[in-house]
């Protein structure tokens, strides 16, 4: 069987989802959060000499034990195919490969964010990070 | 203005390889 990690994310959203955040691209470029593209982040990644952008399939998304407020999100990551779980905060948005940013809750992102945003889905492929020349 | 890096919006989801 694959191997399996958990990770928590911190039980509060971070600042720079919200509308209107500036993002610094690899390559100094400033850019609003809403305006990321999917080629920000790959081209972002190809200059990073530490991080690499793998891709995560979406292959579960179940209500928390813990709380209605959270998600727990099963991920296919890389080409291993590794299995890690995320337990986030419904709102809490991903970006998906040529689509743009998804959460659990698209409707609590849009109100608590202002963060254009669409429903996350099993099968969606979501851009994640690993190192380089991880083994 | 705060300026955030473009890494923090990416989940880091690091896998343990097996290989």
């Amino acid at each position: 069987p694959p191997p399996t990690s958990s990770t928590v994310v911190p039980p509060s959203l971070p600042p720079y989802f919200i509308k209107g955040s500036i993002i610094q691209l690899a390559d100094g470029e400033l850019k609003r959060v809403e305006d990321l593209k999917t080629e920000d982040f790959i081209q972002s990644a190809e200059i990073s000499s530490e991080l690499k952008i793998d891709s995560s399939t979406v292959e579960r998304i179940e209500g928390s034990h813990t709380s209605p407020n959270f998600a727990v999100v099963q991920f296919s990551v890389g080409e291993h195919r590794a299995q890690v779980s995320v337990e986030v905060l419904v709102e809490y948005p991903f970006f998906v490969f040529g689509q743009g940013w998804s959460s659990c809750c698209p409707d609590r992102t849009t109100q608590l964010l202002e963060l254009p945003c669409t429903k996350l889905s099993v099968g969606d492929v979501c851009i994640s990070l690993t190192l380089k020349n991880l083994r | 203005v705060p300026v955030f890096p473009w890494h923090s919006l990416v989940p880091f989801l690091a896998p343990t390889q097996s290989d």
